[in-house]
């Protein structure tokens, strides 16, 4: 039996509009831990690593391992129907074929359920090694957003590049070409707009805009991103999820040839 | 810009 509570209901639907337009098909796997999921998006270029520990959670059982393969659309069209406010929750039997979603309302006037079936998904996992990266910036997740955004306009590619004096944006296409240079700068009154820089050695890496603007619906989850990055690696961007757990994101760089 | 490489070339399937 699989049974969570969370009281802020409306945070596993901004997971899953975070992770609908990357993974269509793919498992959540439910142990005494928590509730995770690790998926690649189709052209394997680059994977999902999700995490909610089950201390964040009001109430969290899970007698044994289970994975449950949902539809992430599917998914999200049900927790669409969640109100704001509802606390929500998730229930699985070890055998069964679907997961049901309750769904009460503050003032527990409304009462709902919805029931997913489940699917067989072969996903392939991939081990990925703990690693000391070169360089590490932590900065405001709508900033970055925006920047994805903007230099969208203009190309397909971001070199992003981390030296001591900041992190820089580039990009070029067939209209022009557009820089954004971010300096890192520290505000005690609002940390949530602070920029941190920490770089063992310089990096400059090439990625599809694409992606990280995908990665970027992210952004309603928290307000700071960590971006890490090593050379010729793919580089980590992570939304992390307060007193729950995180969400992060692996894209694999293009490199010239 | 440059080939874009996938996620196989860099992590050991489990």
């Amino acid at each position: 039996m699989f049974e969570a509570r969370l009281t802020q209901g409306v945070l596993l639907r901004k997971l899953l509009d975070s992770m609908k337009d990357l993974v269509q098909d793919a498992n959540f796997d439910c142990s005494s831990t928590g509730f995770a999921l690790q998926a690649m998006d189709s052209s394997h270029v680059s994977l999902i690593h999700m995490q909610l520990r089950s201390d964040g959670f009001d109430h969290f059982r899970c007698d044994r391992n289970l994975s449950m393969g949902v539809s992430l659309n599917n998914m999200a069209k049900i927790l669409k129907c969640m109100g704001n406010d509802d606390v929500l929750t998730m229930k699985a039997e070890d055998q069964g074929d679907s997961v049901t979603f309750m769904f009460e309302s503050a003032n527990q006037e409304r009462i709902s359920d919805f029931e997913l079936k489940l699917m067989d998904i072969d996903s392939e996992q991939l081990g990925i090694p703990d690693t000391d990266y070169s360089a590490t910036v932590k900065m405001p997740s709508a900033e970055f957003a925006r920047i994805c955004k903007d230099l969208s306009t203009i190309g397909d590619t971001v070199l992003i590049a981390v030296t001591k004096d900041g992190v820089r944006f580039s990009t070029t296409g067939d209209i022009g070409s557009a820089n954004v240079t971010v300096r890192s700068h520290s505000n005690v009154d609002k940390p949530e707009e602070q920029v941190v820089i920490d770089m063992q050695e310089p990096v400059a890496l090439t990625f599809a805009l694409r992606y990280l603007n995908s990665f970027a619906k992210a952004t309603p989850l928290s307000n700071q991103v960590m971006i890490s990055m090593s050379k010729e690696l793919p580089v980590v961007v992570q939304y992390r999820i307060e007193d729950m757990g995180h969400i992060s994101y692996y894209l694999a760089p293009k490199i010239e040839d | 810009g440059g080939r874009q490489m996938g996620l196989a070339s860099f992590y050991r399937g489990t």
